[in-house]
């Protein structure tokens, strides 16, 4: 592995983290300023007795909206812009949703299971019209998992910029590039969480979070695979472009 | 690229 100074890892994780605050769509104050408020009885019921692919529609939009500041974040690291083009494209294509998930133990209210969603706190029967209550339910309970990490915005940060550029993606041109790039921010990671004076087995915690990661992502492109079977048109007219570029 | 023409879009983009 690359040897890197202290002071090098600090400068990475400094740069890394600013990235992060800057693509975070929500503010930690901004989300304080709504107060937590949870959606009433009345306005869970109207997200329940929504058609199915409007709701569907709802969150590919809302998910797309996420994607683009993802996309941004990985523009900022540094290195990432150096890759090939295939390679920006195959580790954003693979690792986008990876990081929004990671990015949503921000927007969680872990005392009332709800998430940030359409303006106020969700919890995971607003969600019911979908007609994928086990894949909410994991989701849900994946981002329960990383908050109670109790990761710092530094870590968050650094944590998102080891997803997106894993070097195992199938389709990569440069492998070794993306490996080399890798490898200095897995150390940026282990300093950063050194630093916090995290114990030892902080690191292996957050490694096992990448295959609940990689399952989540897969289940979401099946059950879009099969929610497309039956509304095709929906997804053709009605879907972003992006999202189906991403996982259609 | 071909496949992925909004992503590769942004990816050309100055930054926003």
């Amino acid at each position: 592995s690359p040897s890197v100074s202290t002071a090098e890892l600090d400068h990475l994780v400094q740069t890394i983290s600013k990235s992060h605050l800057e693509t975070c769509q929500y503010l930690t104050e901004e989300l304080q300023q709504t107060s937590w408020q949870s959606f009433l009885q009345a306005e869970v019921e109207s997200y329940q007795s929504k058609p199915r692919e409007l709701m569907w529609q709802l969150c590919a939009v809302k998910i797309t909206e996420a994607v683009q500041y993802v996309v941004e974040f990985a523009k900022r690291i540094d290195g990432f812009m150096e890759l090939c083009q295939n390679d920006q494209i195959v580790l954003l294509k693979a690792g986008s949703l990876e990081v929004i998930l990671v990015r949503m133990c921000r927007l969680f209210d872990s005392q009332n299971n709800s998430v940030y969603f359409d303006g106020k706190f969700a919890g995971p029967d607003v969600f019911r019209a979908l007609g994928c209550d086990d894949l909410i339910t994991s989701v849900f309970d994946f981002a329960n998992s990383m908050c109670s990490l109790r990761l710092s915005e530094d870590e968050l940060a650094v944590f998102s910029a080891f997803l997106l550029l894993s070097a195992d993606r199938s389709w990569l041109q440069e492998k070794l590039k993306v490996e080399k790039l890798q490898q200095k921010t897995q150390l940026a990671l282990q300093h950063v969480l050194q630093k916090n004076r995290r114990e030892d087995g902080a690191l292996n915690k957050l490694r096992s979070k990448v295959s609940a990661l990689r399952s989540l992502c897969t289940r979401h492109t099946e059950t879009l695979s099969a929610f497309r079977a039956v509304h095709p048109d929906v997804v053709r007219t009605h879907f972003p472009p992006l999202y189906k570029e991403l996982f259609g | 690229k071909d496949k992925h023409k909004i992503l590769h879009q942004l990816l050309q983009n100055s930054t926003s």
